[in-house]
């Protein structure tokens, strides 16, 4: 019904603009109707603006910003209607160090009340797991999966390991 | 509801047997490129009732079985269960623990089963589709569709936020 | 003319194959045709085994293999007709730190003959540079750049200059 | 042929004149989300004769002057110089060196040189066309672009060894 659609819209809006501007360090972002009359045939516009930047299309934006851009919509609905569990993929590949540190600290905090399956290859993205699971291919080619600790796996140690002789 | 476990036999790069056991919060995935993470989310996929197959990457049902390697046979058959905690009551059945299992053969044949019942695959599509996961939410985000929630247009956005109202 | 296309195309496909091995640690890659007669009309097709794995089609390749099958072709095309100069905008963004360190090691020996200049947030294709610029952003949104010296940005000082108090 | 320099005035983030100097070998960018590492790439392809200004991330081709922020004023041209050795005489002017400008106003006007000598864009691409750079080579990747030379049907990769040939 159109006035359940505009409750969630206010409320996923809100959330959306809190969670953009916790990630971005302060700015702004708007999730706006294309048509506030006829809610349930209109669209979502997103307007975005970094902190000190201008209000901008979204065309516009970097590839992390894109990226953190999306989480915050992305956690604003989960905030608004909770999935019981949410699988993430690598969704934190085109973030540079100190975003990847900001979501890791959002996800920590949405995990008190939702359950997250997360792959990644970032090391405060697995820091904030409660368990990690580790996966590598055998010579058979086939996947073994092994639990593990934190301590065994900081991304340097993984480095150090990998880098060519 | 939450994720309790994932069983995977036979599926992609899975040839063994493996299990995850997974807690409330934060369950990270990693290892190193085609090690098999992503296929542990299509195996989710998979399980919860996905008929794309485009989705999880093969062309035909077949495709997600274990097809053998350099050193390994082709095996028969593919199995995932995935078990969820019910104690909540969200997912419409009297059971407070819910495990939804399904198999496909190299014939194509496939059988599904929830709490070791026989089902049929739209039982299992039924059984989720007001929970919250899988089609039309935003809860399963593969490998390089973050993106696609800014990329998607104004109506597609709508539509996420109908699912979420 | 269809004759000097089937010669650029057999010193592609051998470099595409002994590029690829290189990558991957062994494994085979081969560029093959649609249609053998009509080459001006046909299509290339990728050919790809993994070391230890089946020959397979590209879908099933996982995120990271595709980006390095992607930069084998690249540099085979590369080596039959160098480009004068290479702009790369973060191609290695899905690569595990292995084959990050893989990659710089190709692209060091590329760049005697071509020139790059190259995007990159990875620490191994930095320390590939000859030469490093360091883009910021400053308070008034305005971007600066500087001339970098390896010994200031060991990845894990940035890292830890950005994470959070 | 190589690039010596890059010179931006007011295009995108770079509201200062701003110049890169380039090496044989490799040149690596490095910088946090959202710092201009890719209105570099940007920057190269426009002057390059880019026309398409939908894959430099902009609608009209005045959205590549510097729109002003929360703390500066917008300004009202940008300008791109990259200077080229052309002491092999790839490109087909009798010059050891090449600078080529564009420049565009807020008004839409826009203006060419080639060592400083006015010119129309047409000749600039015409200048490059042979030269292996830009349109239809694999020379420029943008960031997220590396997946398309898989992920491009058969008849587009043979077109790209087309232009290798
Ligand atoms: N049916 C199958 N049988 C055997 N192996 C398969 C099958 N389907 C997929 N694979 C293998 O699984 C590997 C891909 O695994 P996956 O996509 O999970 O990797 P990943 O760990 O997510 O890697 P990345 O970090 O690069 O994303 C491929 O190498 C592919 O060969
Ligand atoms: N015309 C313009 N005027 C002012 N700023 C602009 C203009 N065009 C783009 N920008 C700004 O440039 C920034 C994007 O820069 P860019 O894409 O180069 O980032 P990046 O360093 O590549 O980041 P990432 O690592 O996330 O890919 C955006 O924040 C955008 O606001
Ligand atoms: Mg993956
Ligand atoms: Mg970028």
């Amino acid at each position: 019904s159109s006035k359940r659609l505009r409750e969630t819209y206010e409320k996923v809006s809100t959330a959306f603009s809190n969670i953009f501007a916790r990630l971005f360090g302060g700015g702004q972002a708007h999730l706006t109707w294309t048509d506030t009359e006829h809610l349930l045939d209109a669209g979502l516009e997103l307007m975005v603006q970094p902190p000190g930047k201008k209000m901008q299309s979204l065309m516009a934006l970097s590839g992390g910003e894109r990226a953190l851009t999306a989480i915050a919509l992305l956690f604003a609905i989960i905030e608004v209607r909770p999935s019981p569990f949410c699988v993430l993929d690598e969704i934190d590949a085109a973030l540079d160090e100190r975003n990847v540190a900001l979501f890791a600290g959002i996800l920590s905090d949405f995990a008190k009340q939702s359950q997250f399956i997360i792959i990644t290859h970032r090391q405060f993205t697995m820091e904030a797991a409660d368990v990690l699971y580790g996966v590598t291919m055998d010579r058979t080619a086939a996947s073994e999966l092994m639990s593990l600790h934190l301590a065994a796996i900081p991304e340097a140690a993984a480095a150090a390991e990998h880098a060519p002789a | 509801m939450y994720l309790k476990s994932l069983v995977m036999q036979g599926f992609k790069s899975f040839t063994n047997r493996v299990e995850l056991t997974f807690m409330p919060g934060v369950t990270a995935v990693v290892g190193p490129n085609g090690s098999g993470k992503s296929n542990i989310a299509d195996a989710i996929r998979w399980v919860l009732g996905e008929q794309s197959i485009r989705s999880i990457r093969g062309t035909r049902m077949q495709d997600v079985i274990f097809a053998g390697s350099a050193a390994r046979r082709p095996l028969g058959m593919a199995e995932v269960s995935i078990t969820l905690d019910n104690s909540a009551g969200r997912l419409p059945l009297e059971f407070s623990e819910v495990t939804v299992t399904r198999r496909v053969f190299r014939s194509g044949e496939s059988q599904f089963y929830i709490n070791k019942t026989p089902c049929r695959l739209r039982d299992i599509q039924e059984l989720f589709l007001d929970s919250g996961i899988g089609k039309g939410s935003l809860s399963l985000i593969g490998q390089g569709e973050v993106d696609a929630v800014l990329s998607a247009g104004p109506e597609e956005r709508r539509l996420l936020l109908e699912d979420a109202a």
